[in-house]
Order: C-alpha cells, then structure tokens, then sequence
C-alpha cells in the first residue's frame, strides 16, 4: 500500500497505491505540485435523441449524456526500474492500457497510451478520452493551438465574435489540438503536448480531456454514408501524450522547445553488421 | 534509384478533407494507407543513398515502420548491427533509442567507439504470447545531423561484459 512513484532529477510522479492512476506530479526544480488525476474514459455516442436526430459520426461528435463513463475506476500496475528508465505499467482493460516514463534528464512525463479494439457488442459506440483532472482555478478557460497557428485561448461556452447559444456542452467545448493544450490558473500551468492532431477541451474547472480514438455504429449522414466503424476487430491505436507542469511565467520556453522535438523527431535507420566506423568529422 | 516523387503525390491527395479528417469510406481510407505505403518504399531507398554517401559507406539500411509496436526484425536478430540517428533539429539532440531484441546482453558502442550504457527490459504480454525485450541506450546526434551506434550480442555468460569500460588500443 506504499505510493508508487517514479522519479529523476527534475520530475516525481505519485500514482495512487488503492487505484493505481496517477495522483500527482511534482516540478522538483520549481518546487511545484499539482495533484491530480489521470484516466481514460469514453463517452456513449449518440444515435439521435427527441431534441436532434443528429447521430455522432465521422462528421459529428455527439455524446448521448455529457458525463463520460470510466473505462476503469483502478488499474493493475507493474512498475519498472532501471538506470535508463523508470515505467508504471498501467493496464485498465482489455482494450486500454498506458505507460507512464520517464528518462533521465527529461522534463516531461511521458504517456503512452494503447487503446482498441474497442468493444461495440453492448451496441453503444464509443469515444474514448483521457482526462487530467486537478484544482487549477482556470476559470472556465484553456488554450489550444489551433490549426498549427497561434495557441489561442478558449472559453467555455463562448466565442468571442458572437453571442452563442449552447445547444452541445460536451462538443460545443471541444477544440482541434495539433499538437498542444494547456490549463493555468497563472502561476502553474499543466501543458499535455500531442503526438497527432485530436479534439480537445476543457468541461470542468481544472480538467483537461484529449480524444484517442472512437468506433461507432450509427452514420451521421452528413456524406460518407457509413458509421465509422472499421471491419472484423477495429483499430488498435497507440499514441504518446507528453505532460509538463511549470509556472506559467516558463512554461512556453518548455513547450515550444518539446513540440519542436516531437514534431521533428530523430529517424532511426538500422544496418546489419559491424560496419567502418564513422565519425561526424 | 531512391524517389520521393510517390510520397509527395500521396502526400497531395491526402489534403482531401476526407483522409485529414478520417472522413473517408473505408475502402478509400485503406486506398490513402495504400498510397501513403508505397510513396514511402522509393523514399526509403532515398534516405539509404543520402545516408550511405554521407557516410561513406554502402550499407543495406533497414527502416521499421511498425518501431511504435516493438516490431523490428533486424534489431532481433544475433548478428551485429548498426543504428543510424538522424536529426532533423538544428540543434543537437539526447534520445533514448528502443528497440526489440531477443534475450541476451547487448555492447553498445557511440560514434567514437565508446561503450554506451544499456539496458534491456522484458516488457509484460499477454499469458500464452512470447515475451518482447527492449534494449535501451541513449543517443546523441548533432544538428541537421546523425550518429551511427554499433550494437553487439554478447554471450550471456559474460554479463559483466556490458560495463567493460571501453579501451581504444584493442579497438578496430
């Protein structure tokens, strides 16, 4: 029933012994903590309702309820360490699974996710999150880079050109994210970058929710005319969600620097045998 | 001869909103995965020539498309191999290099022939599949730049062997 942690010498993140979710991360440079937690959750699509019979499809993202179901309350964990690398193992179904890592000298939380083939058999399509839920006192705000320009802030229930009228609370809060979204309340901010363009938003006060994937049975007949709903099995999607906590006075030079790396990754190539020995010179 | 004509033109088509998007019928997604696939063959042979002149050395590179699921037969086999870090970056970078293997000791070497610390881990499979191993090392490649690392199966009755600090006189 000890805390499981994982460690080095810029981050600490805590997992829950009970749960085995991710209930904090620690900036041991800036001395910041942030409690929080971390899971995966998927919303019940909708097939139409008496208010629309707009379904959720390829088009359209539509929950039946706005309250997400947990894929899991806990999750059976293995931690890994190593000199190279520490590791929680977290596995929360049969279909959903994470690592969290971390590397020497690096100053994010690495989390990578696996989910898929996601199960239709109870006949409701879902739409798989992972949420970060945290007391930052955000004020019903969140930033999100949009089309790969500028990181622009957004309000919940409102857009800044006109008077709106919410119809969706789920959806009508969900933003494209290219490669990052962030919460603050304007001291510590809680930056998630992205391996791939996902929706994103902000439902609650200090929450923070990327959509990793979706499977669904009903078409939304806006043109493709099919449900989004891959033959035999279904897709098996894994992807990698970077987590930094700073202040929010430093937090740009953080992310910025990351988002470059990751978008411009190094390309491993592989040679058989022992090769001349090359030297950059 | 290397070409990376096939990559732009799928690359164009997928501007359609239907594959940005994942708007697409299935059949024409499985037909932008088709193009996406076969515009990257050429491209492969492309990166080879570069690296191979660059280098100064022809080698028979091998590229794993499917790293992110810890597939990669080349780095499981017995034999020696070499791993080539390329940086797109103008700036150096550290990266920690995984990559399956099968069991066993491993000796990574740098650029400069220097023994790099390594790890490997037994990753957790379901019951009833075979266990997948990963070596780690960290990688260091210079701006607009790439390092090559050579890494050794050692027999693993000498496992010691994988802190044997290295001696540039014995060295080839």
């Amino acid at each position: 029933r000890q805390v499981l942690a994982i460690e080095n010498e810029f981050i600490q993140a805590t997992f829950d012994p009970d749960t085995g979710l991710l209930m904090g991360i620690r900036n041991k440079e800036q001395n910041l903590v942030l409690p929080m937690s971390q899971g995966f959750f998927w919303y019940q699509a909708s097939t139409g309702d008496k208010e629309s019979s707009q379904a959720s499809g390829a088009y359209i993202f539509r929950p039946e309820r706005p309250q997400p179901l947990p894929v899991s309350r806990w999750a059976q964990v293995r931690l890994v360490k190593t000199a190279l690398v520490q590791e929680v193992h977290q596995n929360f179904s049969a279909w959903c699974s994470q690592v969290v890592r971390l590397y020497p000298g690096q100053r994010h939380l690495e989390l990578e996710w696996t989910v898929g083939p996601i199960p239709v058999q109870d006949d409701w399509g879902k739409e798989v999150i992972s949420r970060f839920d945290t007391p930052l006192k955000t004020e019903g705000q969140f930033f999100t880079d949009s089309n790969g320009r500028e990181v622009l802030r957004r309000s919940r229930n409102y857009r800044p050109t006109w008077r709106l009228n919410q119809t969706e609370p789920v959806a009508g809060n969900y933003y494209p994210v290219n490669t990052r979204i962030y919460i603050t309340d304007g001291d510590v901010q809680l930056t998630v970058l992205t391996d791939r363009s996902q929706g994103g938003s902000s439902l609650r006060d200090g929450s923070l929710e990327l959509m990793v994937h979706r499977r669904l049975l009903a078409d939304d007949e806006r043109g493709v005319g099919e449900a989004l709903l891959e033959s035999e099995s279904g897709q098996w999607v894994r992807g990698r969600h970077l987590v930094l906590l700073d202040s929010a006075r430093n937090a740009a030079a953080g992310h910025r620097l990351l988002a470059e790396r990751e978008v411009l990754a190094p390309q491993l190539v592989l040679a058989l045998g022992r090769g001349v020995p090359y030297r950059p010179g | 001869s290397g070409d990376s004509a096939p990559l732009n033109e799928a690359m164009a088509v997928l501007q359609h909103h239907d594959a940005v998007s994942g708007t697409s019928r299935q059949h024409v997604a499985n037909d932008y995965a088709r193009q996406l696939s076969a515009g990257w063959g050429p491209c492969e042979v492309l990166v080879s020539n570069a690296l191979a002149r660059l280098s100064g050395s022809k080698l028979d590179f091998a590229f794993c498309r499917e790293l992110n699921v810890s597939v990669c037969p080349p780095s499981r086999r017995p034999a020696p191999f070499q791993v080539v870090i390329y940086n797109p970056l103008g700036r150096k970078v550290d990266q920690m290099v995984r990559l399956p293997v099968s069991e066993g000791t491993f000796l990574v070497k740098d650029p400069n022939g220097k023994t790099v610390p390594s790890d490997v881990l037994v990753l957790p499979s379901p019951p009833g599949q075979e266990q997948t191993s990963e070596l780690l090392f960290s990688a260091s490649a210079p701006a607009l730049g790439f390092s090559i690392y050579s890494v050794t199966r050692i027999p693993s009755r000498h496992p010691k062997a994988r802190t044997q600090q290295y001696d540039p006189k014995k060295s080839n």
